[in-house]
């Protein structure tokens, strides 16, 4: 439904980042959860040509248009979500990974969540002391609509709790950590299933590591401005 | 004949072998003394998946989840680090053109590693959650055949399991950033190798001299959902000697049946 090229000029050895103009869509199919309406999914892909060289590079991504909010209900201390302005009652189901020895196929995840979309759930909330899922995981999900709730690698039981009583503190190394993080999120973030970060299973994570995931996950300035003039949101 | 441009997966093809039953190092296995096949301490490797995966195919170990077959299985608290090292190698072939530049991509590797590439050793940091992206472009063979050898080495701390076992055993493995429930949990024996391999997916990428990287898309709404706008955000690299002038497209398509798109 949309094209758009521009012309640029990469310096030599160097590494740039680059964002195009806004690409606009009238009414475009919305993707909804498992229950409430179509997945639906359009492609995305980015090409560079160079200058007598040809294609250089190209990229693509299923991506689906939908707005994800929640916030913590003062009424009942739990978390309240709305897709695409739409409340939703969360129906879920609690995953670590799909195999111990992670053999990790495609076949598995689509049969595995498939599974959970026919068991009319409409979220995965993937536990602290698993796995940051897989690009192939989270397709699955985009496909049959199943809402991700995506824990970092924080669990009570290893980092401040049982007996004898862990390290509060965390993993020893808080910037591997946070470099980790950091590369998951890019890894994930473009799939439409992906609802929810959160710093770990039943506790927050050491408070550099939480404040930082928190600055580092937070709505860009350009969005606030967006909703602060009651013009839209951020998806 | 130079390789088509794009991404090869490299999920076959694969031998392992404990580390400390191979009398080789890393820059002998991929120039002059490679494995022949998996004939031992050689044996066919799962990649992606774990040493322990590579001993199950093999039956050098029972499946861990029939039966009481973890009993079976040497834990790394035991046995230490060392027998839960391994090697890996695989061959893949890879002849470039002018200009054209070969990234070698591991999607995740637990714990760390040494990568071997016709002799040249390169160190891959610890960490199970980080991708790992190395330009091969000027280690790779003239004639496109190229050998890799990864030594891969467990957690730092893999801890150990009390008797009564428990939520993530000695809680030793929280002290890495990796994935905890290997220690055993309520639901779950522990893993015996501590999920220890190249457990995520290898491939090789060949671009021309500009690299898109991490592309980042976000929707805003407005009216009721009746106008969308779509922001992309990318990074690019270039990896010439020479201002690269580009032409960069974003183009979305839906797909309307089978390979029809709407454009």
């Amino acid at each position: 439904e949309q094209l758009q090229t521009q012309n640029i000029s990469v310096p030599a050895k160097s590494r740039l980042q680059y964002t195009f103009p806004e690409l606009f869509f009238y009414k475009p199919d919305l993707w909804w959860p498992n229950g409430m309406g179509k997945q639906s999914l359009y492609n995305v892909s980015i090409n560079i040509d160079v200058k007598g060289f040809g294609e250089s590079d190209s990229w693509s991504q299923y991506f689906g248009f939908r707005k994800i909010e929640s916030h913590i209900d003062d009424a009942t201390g739990g978390r309240l979500f709305k897709v695409n302005g739409e409340p939703i009652f969360i129906r879920g189901g609690n995953w670590i990974l799909s195999d111990g020895l992670l053999r990790l196929s495609k076949k598995r995840y689509s049969t595995d969540i498939k599974f959970h979309a026919d068991m009319n759930f409409n979220m995965i909330r993937c536990w602290g002391g698993g796995l940051a899922e897989r690009p192939e995981f989270y397709h699955y999900c985009d496909y049959y609509g199943l809402l991700v709730w995506q824990e970092f690698w924080i669990t009570g039981d290893c980092d401040g709790r049982g007996i004898p009583v862990s390290n509060p503190n965390g993993p020893l190394d808080h910037d591997l950590f946070l470099f980790c993080a950091r590369d998951t999120v890019k890894l994930l973030r473009n799939h439409p299933s992906l609802a929810l970060w959160v710093g770990g299973n039943e506790q927050t994570p050491p408070k550099d590591i939480n404040d930082a995931l928190k600055n580092d996950l937070k709505l860009h300035p350009y969005f606030e401005h967006v909703n602060e003039k009651g013009k839209g949101g951020l998806s | 004949m130079a390789t088509v441009q794009g991404k090869t997966t490299l999920d076959s093809g694969w031998f392992a072998a404990r580390f400390n039953e191979v009398h080789f190092n890393g820059t002998q296995l991929t120039t002059t003394n490679p494995p022949s096949g998996p004939i031992l301490p050689w044996m066919e490797a799962l990649v992606p998946g774990t040493v322990l995966g590579t001993l199950v195919k093999n039956k050098v170990v029972p499946d861990p989840f029939y039966g009481l077959g973890n009993e079976a299985i040497l834990d790394i608290a035991d046995s230490g680090r060392d027998y839960y090292t391994f090697w890996f190698f695989t061959t893949f072939h890879c002849k470039l053109s002018k200009n054209q530049h070969c990234d070698l991509n591991f999607r995740g590797i637990n714990y760390s590693a040494d990568v071997y590439l016709n002799g040249h050793k390169i160190v891959l940091p610890k960490g199970m959650f980080r991708r790992h992206s190395l330009d091969v472009t000027n280690i790779l063979h003239p004639d496109g055949n190229n050998l890799l050898a990864v030594l891969v080495h467990p957690p730092d701390h893999p801890g150990s399991i009390p008797p009564e076992g428990g939520q993530g055993g000695d809680h030793e493995i929280g002290k890495d950033v990796a994935t905890q429930y290997v220690q055993g949990w309520d639901w779950i024996a522990p893993i015996r190798d501590r999920n220890t391999g190249i457990w995520d997916e290898v491939s090789i990428v060949i671009t021309g001299p500009v690299k898109i990287i991490d592309p980042h898309l976000v929707s805003s709404f407005f009216d009721n959902y009746k106008r969308i706008y779509l922001h992309a955000t990318t990074e690019l690299e270039n990896r010439s000697s020479w201002t690269a002038e580009c032409s960069l497209s974003i183009h979305v398509t839906t797909e309307l049946e089978g390979s029809i798109h709407l454009v």
